[in-house]
């Protein structure tokens, strides 16, 4: 998951 | 999920809570910029459009409509039932000037060109530099009262967390998204003129100008 967006977080 | 998650997400709920709380407690809105919190329901806004896309977990679904939710409280606070309190004199910001740089540069640097991304992004990018405005409105007044001092360390502890967040998220799941951390490390530092006013000087911070 290198480099990739964080989106389970707020 | 790790410690540093749920304590920055916590410290950040706190701070919105005390933030409506002061506001309707004592029926007042001086000293609060108007524009940050626009700006941070802005943020909550293009962030949080994933609610309508993709499910996470119950926990980031409930605190996202929180946290819009308080958001935009906060704005009607502001703008509508405790307009004649509100301190706009002083609340000079040019908020144009975040908006249009930040806008250009979550099209330029970004995960993936689509509109959900770069909407993410530019709520990223937007947050980093969503205080100026009430900092600007601080060192305007000179001052600031004990309780949005409160806020402001609340907001300032839960960026702070993020980064550990994010160390830790590194060394155990081999994971980091450059964009947020870039992001998150420009708002930290924001806020550590402001730390170093409230330790100092106690909770009453007067930010020279």
């Amino acid at each position: 998951e290198d480099g990739k967006s964080a989106k389970d977080e707020l | 999920m790790n410690i540093f998650r749920l304590a920055g997400d916590l410290s950040h709920l706190a701070a919105i809570i005390i933030l409506l709380l002061k506001i309707w407690k004592t029926r007042s809105c001086a000293g609060i910029s108007g524009k940050s919190q626009i700006l941070f329901a802005l943020v909550f806004t293009t962030r949080y459009l994933d609610l309508l896309t993709s499910f996470i977990s119950l926990y980031n679904t409930c605190m996202k409509i929180i946290y819009i939710g308080c958001a935009y409280a906060t704005v009607h606070l502001i703008y509508m039932k405790f307009k004649a309190t509100y301190d706009g004199n002083h609340d000079t910001f040019r908020i144009e000037f975040l908006i249009v740089p930040v806008g250009g540069l979550s099209f330029l640097v970004n995960h993936d060109f689509s509109p959900l991304e770069i909407l993410w992004t530019f709520s990223i990018y937007l947050e980093s530099v969503a205080i100026l405005p009430q900092l600007f409105l601080i060192s305007k007044t000179g001052e600031a009262e004990t309780i949005t001092t409160h806020y402001l360390f609340c907001l300032g502890v839960y960026r702070a967390l993020y980064l550990f967040n994010w160390i830790w998220r590194f060394y155990f799941e081999g994971f980091f998204d450059m964009i947020a951390i870039v992001a998150g490390v420009v708002q930290t530092i924001l806020y550590c003129d402001f730390f170093y006013l409230y330790v100092t000087k106690g909770e009453k911070v007067a930010i020279p100008s």
